[in-house]
């Protein structure tokens, strides 16, 4: 019953110079709270793999709490909207 | 911009000035963050423009009427868009019927924000004869990337999921100058969850200049947005034109508002101050809703309403006209050519009504806006513009600059009925930020080297706090009431790009810089090192806000004797001596030492101390003063702000 609203996941600087390989880490990651590497993709919004490393993705509360306390995770911040001036 | 660029000084006719310099920003690559471009617009053509600059890696993508092959061309080298954050969170299926799934821009804001940074001079553009001129960018000759965030969804919103990926990308892509004409709502988020910021932290370390809106929450203290202290903030100015408005009472005297009012004059019409016909708690203005208006005797005549009124009610109750009297607010809405609504302020509108009063027919006649530029009209902060102090880091001076963001005519999106010919005119900061940006493009191809706290350094340092050239009056503020601009207002001051090619000296930061802001804000080394990509630790003594070497110094809380740093380097003549001049706040002691810098060719940078402390016994609000370097050549200003605060406890 819980909702999900969409999160960005903050994990700094890119570790890799391969992207491929920094949207690997980034799938593992989601695997690891959400269960299974399909659902990760399925939940998976965005990843951030060139300038920095993170992600977006549709998240419950309790997955939030759980990705924050993996090594790596710098911070996990709600989606917002930014409105024009 | 018909205007602005004259105003800052970047006429082409002048050969003086650095547009023949800086080659009107060839080889640069602007990204702006958007709602995306009308590419047939004339403001997009390529004339004259070289190959695209070899290392970029982006590309243009197709989507709803939106051709590569046909829309991107020499101007326009990038065109992406970004939606599945806002899909996702808003869910599916989004009424996209009022945008278009592809870079081609439904809103019109985008458009406008592109063509001011980075325009093809366009000749004879007007807004149905207002505002003639010349239309283009500060930076004529760079290339554009469209990343389309923001869509014409709930009027405009742009999700930060999207922003951020949009600034991977362009990060990638190799952009050298970002533009985020977009903000936060107040309360702002602090710089750790702001994704702007994060965004644009790797942006600048990667020596991308990222130039961000103020916001349009003024004229209210702390409601600046995009606060980072590496992105560069724009507040928005006037600037010498303006749009006067001839108001005739029927005693045939004439009084003055302003308008944009195209239409031909409504001769003499009954001239009507509207009563209720009803008591409405929840009204403002008699003027605001039909209900509240007796329409048999507004209908056919011009009313007057006080502070606010809506054009919809007013004109279902037919009336022919409206003068609103109000607080300034810089904001003018396009007229209609058969509905004049004519601001003025409220002793004008005392006077009208004066007039209404004591006679038993009062009439009037509204005249078609005229254009006045020229000395005689000096720039002010705009009321609508965010000001300081900065919420989420008070130390850290935002806005940083002003530019002009008041009655700027751009490109616009033909869709919208207010376009005249796809040029439109409109305001916030979100039209002075792409003058900064385009300026800062003019400054990369002259420094190449420098860095974004370099380029950042240069423009607030050399803006003007005084009126036109020659003019030693200070800016203005608008507000109620106007009073004298502050670094809160505009930070350095209005942006002044002549100047800021040749600062001196520049307070230059860099990656060490960042980490030490970081540490000081509450990182740990964990986080910190995760950010950075390098196992990285704070200091063991905490870094202080204050020495964070910014071209500005701010004390929020002054009590006790403060001794901080700051770092110049020398970008002028290598053999330079410079003195400091120093105007105190009001009660506040300021030493600088050593007070001479002796720059050589082995001496680039010097460090020297601030010794701050206060005489007040009380807390005070924010007393204004400014730190000087000159070396009888080049002036380097540092704003001042001091707040003392003995009593432990905030009040404002």
């Amino acid at each position: 019953t819980e909702s999900s609203n969409v999160h960005i996941v903050y994990l700094g600087e890119t570790q890799h110079d391969n992207p491929e390989l920094v949207v690997d880490l980034h799938h593992e990651l989601l695997a690891s709270v959400v269960g299974s590497k399909e659902l990760a993709s399925e939940l998976m919004v965005y990843s951030y793999k060139h300038g920095f490393s993170g992600f977006a993705a549709k998240l419950r509360e309790s997955q939030v709490q759980q990705l924050s306390e993996l090594p790596g995770v710098v911070r996990i911040i709600p989606n917002s909207l930014h409105k024009l001036e | 911009t018909t205007r602005s660029w004259n105003f800052l000084g970047l006429s082409p006719h002048s050969p003086s000035n650095i547009l023949p310099k800086s080659k009107m920003g060839d080889g640069v690559i602007i990204g702006v963050l958007d709602t995306g471009i009308w590419p047939e617009s004339e403001s997009f053509n390529e004339k004259g423009l070289g190959p695209v600059p070899f290392h970029w890696k982006g590309a243009c993508e197709s989507g709803e009427n939106f051709n590569t092959t046909i829309h991107c061309n020499k101007k326009i080298i990038g065109a992406r868009w970004f939606i599945k954050g806002l899909l996702a969170e808003y869910g599916e299926p989004l009424d996209t019927s009022t945008d278009f799934l592809s870079p081609r821009d439904a809103n019109g804001h985008g458009t406008a924000i592109s063509s001011i940074a980075a325009g093809s001079f366009v000749y004879n553009i007007s807004y149905k004869g207002l505002g003639g001129g010349t239309v283009r960018g500060g930076a004529p000759n760079a290339r554009l990337a469209m990343y389309k965030v923001c869509w014409n969804l709930f009027n405009g919103y742009c999700s930060s999921a999207d922003i951020l990926k949009a600034v991977d990308v362009a990060i990638h892509e190799g952009v050298h100058v970002l533009s985020l004409s977009l903000g936060d709502s107040v309360p702002i988020s602090t710089i750790v969850d702001d994704a702007i910021a994060i965004g644009s932290y790797h942006a600048v370390t990667r020596d991308i200049i990222v130039v961000c809106s103020a916001g349009n929450d003024g004229p209210f203290a702390q409601t600046v947005t995009n606060t980072a202290p590496w992105v560069i903030t724009v507040a928005a100015s006037t600037m010498d034109r303006a749009f006067p408005t001839s108001i005739t009472l029927g005693n045939n005297i004439t009084l003055q508002g302003q308008s944009l009012f195209t239409g031909p004059h409504t001769g003499f019409t009954r001239l009507i101050y509207p009563k209720s016909t009803k008591i409405d708690s929840t009204s403002t203005s008699i003027c605001d809703s039909l209900s509240s208006l007796n329409k048999t005797m507004v209908s056919g005549n011009v009313v007057l309403c006080f502070t606010s009124y809506s054009e919809e009610a007013l004109r279902e109750a037919g009336c022919v006209g409206v003068i609103i009297a109000t607080n300034p607010s810089d904001l003018m809405l396009p007229s209609d050519d058969d509905f004049p609504n004519i601001q003025v302020d409220y002793e004008v509108g005392t006077r009208i009504l004066s007039y209404i009063r004591s006679t038993s027919a009062p009439l009037v006649k509204l005249s078609r806006t005229k254009t006045v530029v020229g000395k005689l009209i000096s720039a002010k902060v705009a009321a609508f513009s965010s000001r300081g102090p900065n919420s989420a880091t008070p130390a850290i001076l935002k806005p940083d600059v002003a530019a002009p963001g008041v009655n700027i005519l751009a490109a616009y999106s033909p869709l919208r009925s207010y376009a005249d010919g796809g040029y439109a005119v409109k305001s916030g900061t979100s039209l002075s930020t792409p003058h900064v940006s385009g300026i800062v493009a003019l400054l990369k191809v002259m420094h190449p080297s420098w860095s974004p706290a370099a380029i950042r350094s240069a423009l607030v340092t050399t803006a003007s706090r005084n009126g036109p050239s020659c003019s030693i009056l200070p800016i203005f503020a608008e507000g109620s009431p106007r009073k004298l601009a502050n670094p809160f207002d505009y930070g350095g001051g209005i942006v002044n790009p002549n100047k800021a090619a040749y600062p001196g000296l520049v307070y230059d930061m860099g990656r060490e810089d960042y980490i030490n802001f970081l540490c000081a804000v509450g990182y740990n080394t964990s986080a910190l090192s995760q950010i950075v990509g390098q196992v990285t630790a704070c200091s063991s003594t905490k870094p202080s806000v204050l020495d964070v070497n910014l071209p500005s110094i701010t004390i929020p809380n002054l009590r006790d004797n403060i001794n901080l740093t700051r770092s110049v380097t020398n970008v002028g003549p290598v053999d330079s001596v410079y003195k400091v001049d120093i105007d105190p706040p009001l009660g506040v002691n300021v030493a600088v030492r050593p007070d001479t810098l002796v720059f050589n060719s082995s001496v680039k940078t010097i460090t020297f101390t601030v010794a701050v402390s206060t005489t007040h016994h009380v807390n005070t609000g924010y007393y204004f003063g400014s730190l000087t370097w000159t070396d009888g050549k080049h002036v380097v200003t540092s704003a001042l702000s001091v707040r003392t605060q003995i009593a432990d406890y905030t009040d404002g």
